[in-house]
This record gives C-alpha cells, sequence and structure tokens, in this order.
C-alpha cells in the first residue's frame, strides 16, 4: 500500500503527454488548470452567464472526486488556457472535424485541450426535462480532457451515447475509480473528524437519535456518508456557511460531552473554544453563567494547554481526552479539573512496534457508524482497538493501536475544490 | 437566427439544412462505423479488394478526427458489405457494446443507435484498441468489483451500538 500511494504521488509529477499503462491515455501533469469558455464561441441558446455556470459546476463535478481543481481564467492569453470550451456549428474554430448538423454528434473534445459543442443541437440548462443537458454533455467532454475514453457501461458518464438526464445525476463509484486512475485520490490533512449526534422527533412523537459524519480542513468541511462511501454530493462547503459563529478558518477539535446529566457540542480553536447550539444551528452566544463565547481553554477547562491538536470525550469514563504534541491531557467533567497527563504511545500502545502516530495528532474521532476510536494523523489512520476485539483475544492491550492503514482507503474521495468554486 | 416564439426560445426552430444527415443505409453505417473506431482506416494505395469496384462513385473520404490527418478509405461495394467479414466484425462489436442483440446484421434497432446523439470522440482508437478491448466491455467493468489497484471495499456497519443511531441518507434504517 506505501508503494502504491508513492506510484499515484509520482504520477501528479509525470511530464504531459506520459501515458498511463492501464488506459493507454495522457494526463495532465498537474493538478490546477485553466479554462476558459471562448468569446467568439458562445452558444445562441444560452445567456453567456448560463454557459459558463454551467461548465463551472461541470468542472467542479471532477474536482470533488479527484485532485484535479479548475480555476476559470478570463485574463490570460488564450494559449495559455489549458482547457477551452466553445460552441460552434458545421466547420467551426479550425477544427479538423466538422458539426453534422442538428442530432447525431453533439460535442467532441480533444485530449489535453479543447472542447466543441454543436451549436446546433438544442442545449439546455440541467433539469429542464428536454432537449439535451449542456451539464452533462461537459462532464462528458472534460472527462475526455482528462484523458478518460468512451466506456460502455451503463450509469457512466463516459458512454458515448447521450442519455436524457435523470434528475441529479453524478460521477459513480467507478466512473471516480476510473478518473483517480489517472490522478491519483485525494489526500490532505484533516483539522477534525466528528460525528454529529441530532435528536429528532418522528410523526408518532418518538424521539430518534441520528448522527452525521463530518470531515473537516481549514475552513472547509465534508459530510461523509458512510453507507454510500462518499461524501455528500456538492461538497465541500465553507465552514462558515454551515456552522454558523465558527472561525472561517475552521477549527482544531470538537468535543460531544454525553452523558445522563449533560449533552454539549464543542468547538475548540487557538486558546478558545465555543458551544455549539444545535437547536437553533449556531454558536451560543454565552454559557449558563452569562459569560460569552468564545470562553478561553485555561478557563473552561483549566490544566488544558492550548491549542490543542484533537480531542475527544470517552463515554467509559466521562472523561475529555485532549492531545498536544506526543501527550494526552485527561480531563474529567464532573470534577472539572485535569485528572492526569500521558504519553500518547503509553496511553494507546502500539501493536505493532513502531507503528504509532507519536505526535501530533490531526484527529481523534470516535465512529458511530464503526463503533470505534480512530487515531488520524496524515494520510493514516491507527484503530483502537475496542471492546469486542478484546472479547475475541484477551491479550490485546487496552486502548491498543491495530497497524496504521490509509485514510483514503477507509473514507474515499474527500477532496478539495478551488476556493473560487465555493458557493 | 433561429426562429423561436418562445420567451425561453424552447421552441426554437432548426434550419433543415443544419439536420445532421442520418444513418439509413449500409453505405452511412460503414462511415459510422469508420468513424469512431469500429472498422480501420486503410490507405489507398493498399485498399485493392476482390471485386471492389474503385471508381470514385464508391470510394469514402473519411477523416481521421483523433490524429488530425486524413485517410482515404475504399468503401467495399455495397452490394457485398452484408457479407464482408470486416463489415459484420465491426457491426457485431457495435451491437454488443451498446446493448444491442448480436445479430451481425444492420438492423432498425442498430440503425437507431447509430442514429442517436453522441459524442464524437471515437470509441476506439488504433493504438488503444488493445487496451480497451481488455478493459473497458460492459461485461469486464460489470463483472469486477474492483478494476483499479485502489482497494475499496463497503464497510458494514457495525451493529454493537448503544445508542440509537442512524444515518440521515435516503436509505437509513433505525435501530
Amino acid at each position: 500500500k506505501q508503494h502504491h500511494l508513492q506510484t499515484l504521488l509520482r504520477k501528479s509529477s509525470r511530464i504531459k503527454r506520459s501515458t498511463n499503462a492501464l488506459w493507454g491515455h495522457a494526463a495532465f501533469s498537474k493538478n490546477i488548470l485553466t479554462w476558459r469558455l471562448i468569446g467568439e464561441g458562445y452558444s445562441s441558446q444560452l445567456s453567456v452567464e448560463e454557459q459558463r455556470h454551467i461548465f463551472r459546476l461541470a468542472f467542479r463535478m471532477w474536482s470533488e472526486i479527484s485532485p484535479l481543481q479548475f480555476i476559470e481564467d478570463l485574463h490570460s492569453p488564450p494559449d495559455e488556457i489549458d482547457i477551452r470550451l466553445g460552441f460552434g456549428t458545421g466547420r467551426h474554430f479550425g477544427c479538423a472535424q466538422s458539426f453534422d448538423g442538428a442530432g447525431r454528434e453533439f460535442a467532441h473534445a480533444w485530449f489535453l485541450g479543447d472542447i466543441h459543442f454543436d451549436d446546433d443541437e438544442h442545449f439546455t440548462a440541467p433539469n429542464a426535462g428536454n432537449g439535451i443537458s449542456l451539464l452533462k454533455v461537459a462532464v462528458h467532454e472534460i472527462g475526455h480532457v482528462l484523458g478518460l475514453p468512451h466506456i460502455y457501461r451503463s450509469g457512466s458518464i463516459m458512454q458515448p451515447s447521450y442519455r436524457p438526464q435523470d434528475d441529479g445525476f453524478e460521477l459513480d463509484w467507478l466512473d471516480r475509480k476510473a478518473i483517480q486512475n489517472l490522478y491519483g485520490g485525494c489526500g490532505g490533512r484533516f483539522s477534525t473528524v466528528f460525528d454529529w449526534i441530532r435528536k429528532e422527533r418522528t410523526a408518532y412523537g418518538e424521539v430518534v437519535v441520528r448522527f452525521n459524519t463530518y470531515f473537516m480542513r481549514n475552513g472547509l468541511y465534508w459530510l461523509y456518508e458512510n453507507r454510500s462511501n462518499r461524501t455528500r454530493y456538492g461538497d465541500p462547503v465553507s465552514v462558515q456557511v454551515g456552522w454558523h459563529g465558527l472561525p472561517s478558518s475552521g477549527v482544531d477539535a470538537y468535543v460531544h460531552v454525553w452523558s445522563r446529566e449533560t449533552d454539549a457540542a464543542y468547538f475548540f480553536k487557538g486558546a478558545q473554544y465555543w458551544r455549539y447550539d444545535s437547536q437553533n444551528d449556531q454558536v451560543f452566544s454565552e454559557d449558563a453563567d452569562g459569560q460569552r463565547y468564545p470562553r478561553l481553554i485555561s478557563e473552561g477547562f483549566p490544566g488544558v494547554p492550548s491549542p490543542v491538536d484533537t480531542a475527544y470525550y470517552d463515554r467509559r469514563d466521562a472523561h475529555i481526552y485532549f492531545f498536544r504534541g506526543s501527550l494526552v491531557y485527561r480531563f474529567s467533567i464532573q470534577a472539572n479539573k485535569l485528572a492526569a497527563t500521558q504519553k500518547m504511545t503509553e496511553l494507546f500502545p502500539a501493536l505493532t512496534p513502531g507503528d504509532h502516530p507519536t505526535s501530533n495528532l490531526d484527529a481523534a474521532y470516535f465512529s458511530y457508524s464503526h463503533n470505534t476510536l480512530f487515531l488520524i494523523k496524515g494520510a493514516s489512520y491507527w484503530r483502537v482497538v475496542g471492546k469486542r476485539a478484546r472479547k475475541m483475544k484477551r491479550s490485546l492491550p487496552y486502548n491498543s493501536l491495530l497497524p496504521a492503514r490509509e485514510v483514503q482507503q477507509q473514507w474515499f474521495d474527500i477532496c478539495d475544490v478551488h476556493t473560487s468554486a465555493l458557493r | 437566427e433561429k426562429l423561436f416564439h418562445s420567451r425561453d426560445h424552447s421552441d426554437v426552430e432548426m434550419f433543415s439544412s443544419h439536420l445532421a444527415e442520418l444513418v439509413t443505409d449500409m453505405d452511412s453505417a460503414q462511415h459510422f462505423l469508420f468513424k469512431y473506431g469500429f472498422m480501420k482506416p486503410v490507405n489507398r494505395e493498399h485498399t485493392q479488394s476482390p471485386g471492389v469496384d474503385t471508381s470514385t462513385d464508391s470510394d469514402i473520404f473519411l477523416e481521421d478526427t483523433v490524429q488530425d490527418q486524413t485517410f482515404f478509405t475504399h468503401s467495399e461495394d455495397t452490394e457485398h458489405l452484408p457479407e464482408s467479414p470486416d463489415f459484420i466484425g465491426a457491426l457485431l462489436e457495435f451491437q454488443q457494446v451498446s446493448g444491442l442483440p448480436v445479430t451481425g446484421v444492420f438492423d432498425d434497432a442498430t440503425k437507431v443507435a447509430m442514429n442517436k446523439p453522441r459524442c464524437g470522440v471515437p470509441d476506439k482508437e488504433e493504438d488503444q484498441i488493445e487496451t480497451i478491448e481488455t478493459s473497458t466491455t460492459a461485461e469486464d467493468l460489470n463483472e469486477s468489483s474492483e478494476p483499479f489497484n485502489i482497494t475499496a471495499t463497503p464497510q458494514s456497519n457495525n451493529t454493537d451500538i448503544d445508542v440509537a443511531q442512524n444515518d440521515t441518507s435516503d436509505k437509513a434504517e433505525t435501530e
């Protein structure tokens, strides 16, 4: 797996036009690509703004599942633009391949190059219900530019023939793997990872508890759909959009103190922390004593240093475990004071000698999906041995760490997009 | 301009001269198969086949769209096309990958499929034929759970939980 990761990393530094062994296709050698809808190639059927909006969305859809990012470049000389798009009819733009009029061929694209759309076709906006969805065609043609061939598989966006668009088409698992085979998977460190608990009342008045998984990286976050092995379509989103009152640059840690007496969610950043009001979807303005948020960590959690790397609440012993450097600070909720300080390697011993994050964790994440605590650092994660595993094998030390695995082999396609693509 | 009357241009009319020529017969079907890579273009000097009418009337000039060059290809006499192994082979392949009944005959279903709106990029290119044949048929991709090196298996939910949990995704169930 380490070798495979290195192979994926080396792909990104390949020179342009080198070939991929599996598909025999070239791939861009850089991950940030520019595009432009050329002025002499506007469609006569949609407003220019609509056309640009649709292309922005099409590029973003590829960005959401690959390490590629796309920037609409309106200023550089045309020959410096990586991907140029335009509409034409018949003989167009000096292109070697003429369009055939309304019907049959609707567009074509050139590897590592430009995309031409046949303006004799009736292109429409997404979900228009008639015509040919410009969004679907654009996503398909961008796939060619990036190096994908036609794929005869039901559900693939790279099928050669146009299928009338279902509501909200998306790139499925195999299409994602196809592009990732050329450009690698998505990586990057996380600021924190957590399951957000929400309580809802059914139509029968019954209270049910649900959870959603969130990954945060600096000022962005993703909702991760565990049952679908992917992030929510359209993510990432800015923290300031989804979590009102939190710093726009993101957070260091999240803790949910959940017991019979207490149900409180806290976010930590730098020397400060906030308590989040789930009912009103924003941070609390003040605590029960009238002290305004954000508060200092040193005041709310005496003895705990700041900033912290990460933290989690352990319901087994009602302590918050704060991680900073190589140390773990156990904080007692009941006593409201620091209970103990230990080295991470002692509190969470490695099962395999040397296979341990040792310090500077990114996230300590308790997953309700897996009923397991994960320690995440960089591209790796360690699973903490839980009750079930120790029942099956009593020799396993308490809270020991299983060997490291790759984050992107457990949680898939958590990909950045360019800031210009954020809503 | 293209004539329309509705505010949203949804009734825009196409000039008849702007309508794409449809695939209607063997000739145009062969053109289709050449154009999208199911039949290989051949240099003119080497296209002398038995029984082939070499007059210009039966020649088809096709463009190799990927290489940005033009190859002249010799079409076979239309009468002999149904028996031509190359044509039949190409037709079979097109029918197979398109999910059509694999008859080797230019039937109505095949004609409809050839006239569907499609991308202008060839489905097969000469230098990629082997690769695509081994890896991109619909059956291959459907059968293999993971054709690439990135291993990925759906996660099974751990049922040993002490709190009712639900994912708010569409298919969640309450435990």
